[in-house]
C-alpha cells in the first residue's frame, strides 16, 4: 500500500484547496516557523481517523476548521483527502487498486466521512484503513518536541510504546 | 497478553541495541524489562553508554544524546510492526551535522518498505529528500505550497522561503 | 506578599507586550492575572497573536511561535529584576535564521548591563558573540577547550570540531 | 559586578583544569552534541550554589565527580572556580574588587567552599554571592528543551516564575 496524493481545503491555515504528492522515500515539508508544516502533519492524523483534539494541538475539533486571517473571513468547512493505492491481496482480488479516504467537519459540529468520494459512516472508513494496513495506531508519528518524552517518561509509562506495537 | 508483550519487547530490544550502535558509530544500549509489585520500579529500564563513554544514568546524556537514545528506541519498536507510512517532525532538531548524516543512515534503511514525511528545518535531511514542498504564507495567516528543488534551496534562492515568512 | 506580587506582574506584563512584538515584527500579546477560588482556573493566562494571524488559543502556534512567545515571557520577568549574569542554553534551537536574527536584536537590548553566556549550534548566533570557546571531546569523554574564531567557524575550518565529535 | 573566569576540574566530563574568560556582552559556548557544553552551565550553576542534583541532571551529588572514560580513571574530586569583579559600593568601600567562589566535592561525600581561596562555612560564600547580586535564584539561567514549559505549564504553574521576580 502507498500513500499518493494529500489535499487539504479549510484545514487550519490551509484555507485554499492544496494538495501534496507523495513520492517513494522521503517526501520533504520545509518552511519558516509558523507557515503551516506541522499542520500539515496533523491533517493527516486527522483524515486517517485521530479523534482526539488536543492530539491536534486544539482545545476543541472547532479548532481545525480555517478561522480567520487579516482580510479572509473563518470558512464554513475543514475537509481532508487522503488518494492511496492498495497492494493487490492475491490474484483473487479483483477490487480496484486506487482508493481514497476524506473527512470533513462543518461550523456546525457535524461530521462526514468519505471513502473513494461516498459519504459513508465512520466505521466504514475504519474497516477500509484497517485493511491496507493504515488504522488508527498503525502508523507511526514522532512529533515535534515530543521525541524526549520517551526517555523522560517513568518506566511505567514507557511500556505503551511497546503496546501499539504489540 | 503478556506473551504477546515479552516477543515484542525482546524483538524491539535486540533492534535497539543495533540501531543504538548505528546512530552512535559504536558503544552500547540496552532495555530492560523490569517486573515488580512495586509501580514505582516496574517498567522499561533504558542503559546508554556512548562510544569512548562510560555507562551512566540517561539523564546525564546531552540533548543530542537523549535525542539519538530516543529515537533508537522509537524506530526499534517501529521495526517490529512497520507501517506502510511514517510522518516525523523536526525529529532532527537537536543533533548536530554529524549526527543528522548517522540518523539519515538509519532511516535509509527502512525507506524501502515505508513512505516518510519529513518535516525538517536541516539542510542536510532536505538534500536526502526524492521531493520537496516549501509551505509560505504569502498571503498573512493562509498557507500555500509550492515544489521547491534542492538546488534551489542550496543556492540560497529560496532561504526567504524556507526561513522567512 | 500579594501587591509586591501584583507590582511585578504588572511590570512584566508591559515588557511581555513589547517584547513579543519585537520578537515577532508585530502582533500582540497579554498576560492576565486570573485569581479564583478555583484552582483550575487560577493563575496566569497567557495570550499571544502572531502578526497576520487571528487570536487563538497558545497550542495552535507552532513550535517556533511557541519558543518566541516563552522568550518574550522569561525576558519580560528578567526585565523587571535584571541579573549581572544570564545563561541561555541553545534557546534559540527551534527557531529558523529570520527569527534568530529577531531573537538576538531582543537580546541585544540587554547586553548593556547584563553578561550572558550562550551554549549554541546556530552560526547566526555565534557571529554575534564577543568571544568563542569551542568544546571538543579530542580524547573520549574527556571535555577539553578551545578558543575559536568567526572567521573559522564561517570558513568550515572548525567544522570538524563544532559537529563532529 | 561581572564575572571574569570560570575554571573546572573533575567536574563532569572537564577532567582536567580548563578555564574560560567572560567578556563582556555574550560568551558563546559551541561544539558537537555530548562534547560538555551543558555541563559548563551546570559547573557555574553548581558554584553559584545550586544544591540539587537533579537541578544539574544527576541522580545525587557524586554524578557531578568526573568518573572515567576510556583510558581515564575517574577522578576523587570535582572543584568549581569563579572569579568575579565587584562593583564598588559607594566612595566607603575599600574592598578589594576582585572576588572569587569556589566549590569542592570528594568522592567520601564531603564538600568544601571556598571564597576569596580559604576554606569557608557555605553561608559565608552565600552571604558574599547575595552581595553581589548572585544569590540562588538572582541570576536567570534558560536551560535546553526547557523553554516551552513556561507555556505547557499550567496557569498556576506559571506563577513561581513570577514569584522568583517579585
Ligand atoms: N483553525 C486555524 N485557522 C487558521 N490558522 C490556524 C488555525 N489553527 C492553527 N492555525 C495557525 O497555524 C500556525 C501554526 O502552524 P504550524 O504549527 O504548522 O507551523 P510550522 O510550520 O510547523 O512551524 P514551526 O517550524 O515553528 O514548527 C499558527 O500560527 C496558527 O495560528
Ligand atoms: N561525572 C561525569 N564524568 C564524566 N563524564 C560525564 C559525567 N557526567 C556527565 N558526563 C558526560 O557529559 C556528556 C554530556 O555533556 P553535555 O550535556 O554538556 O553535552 P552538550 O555539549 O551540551 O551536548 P548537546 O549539544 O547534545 O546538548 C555525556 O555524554 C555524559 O556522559
Ligand atoms: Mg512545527
Ligand atoms: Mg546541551
Amino acid at each position: 500500500m502507498r500513500l499518493k496524493r494529500l489535499t487539504l481545503q479549510g484545514f487550519k491555515s490551509f484555507a485554499d484547496k492544496t494538495e501534496f504528492l507523495f513520492d517513494e522515500g522521503l517526501t520533504g515539508i520545509i518552511g519558516p516557523n509558523g507557515c503551516g508544516k506541522s499542520n500539515v502533519v496533523d491533517a493527516v492524523k486527522w483524515v486517517l481517523g485521530d479523534q482526539r483534539p488536543t492530539s491536534l494541538r486544539g482545545k476543541e475539533m472547532l479548532d481545525l476548521i480555517f478561522n480567520g486571517a487579516e482580510g479572509r473571513a473563518p470558512m464554513g468547512c475543514s475537509e481532508v483527502l487522503l488518494f492511496l493505492e492498495r497492494a493487490p491481496e492475491g490474484e483473487a482480488d479483483t477490487r480496484p487498486a486506487d482508493m481514497s479516504v476524506g473527512r470533513r467537519l462543518f461550523r456546525s459540529g457535524e461530521s462526514e466521512y468519505l471513502l473513494n468520494n461516498q459519504v459513508v459512516r465512520l466505521k466504514d472508513v475504519k474497516e477500509a484503513l484497517m485493511d491496507t494496513g493504515l488504522g488508527v495506531g498503525a502508523y507511526s508519528v514522532m512529533e515535534q518536541g515530543k521525541i524526549d518524552a520517551v526517555l523522560s517518561a517513568n518506566p511505567d509509562e514507557r511500556r505503551s510504546i511497546f503496546d501499539e506495537a504489540a | 497478553s503478556r506473551e504477546l508483550f515479552q516477543r515484542t519487547f525482546d524483538e524491539a530490544r535486540e533492534h535497539f541495541q543495533e540501531i543504538f550502535r548505528m546512530l552512535f558509530q559504536g558503544g552500547k544500549a540496552d532495555m530492560e524489562l523490569i517486573e515488580s509489585d512495586d509501580p514505582l520500579e516496574a517498567g522499561i529500564e533504558i542503559y546508554a553508554k556512548p562510544p569512548g563513554k562510560e555507562l551512566r544514568n540517561i539523564r546525564l546524556l546531552s540533548g543530542g544524546e537523549r535525542t539519538l537514545t530516543a529515537l533508537a528506541i522509537l524506530f526499534a519498536v517501529f521495526k517490529v510492526k512497520p507501517s506502510p507510512f511514517c510522518i516525523l517532525d523536526e525529529v532532527d532538531a537537536a543533533l548536530d551535522e554529524a549526527n543528522v548524516e548517522r540518523f539519515l543512515r538509519v532511516l535509509a534503511g527502512f525507506v524501502e518498505d515505508t513512505q516518510f514525511l519529513v518535516v525538517t528545518h536541516h539542510k542536510r535531511t532536505m538534500a536526502d529528500c526524492q521531493v520537496l514542498y516549501g509551505i509560505t504564507m504569502q498571503r498573512k495567516g493562509i498557507s500555500s505550497r509550492m515544489a521547491v528543488s534542492l538546488a534551489e534551496v542550496e543556492s540560497g534562492r529560496v532561504d526567504a522561503i524556507i526561513d522567512a515568512p
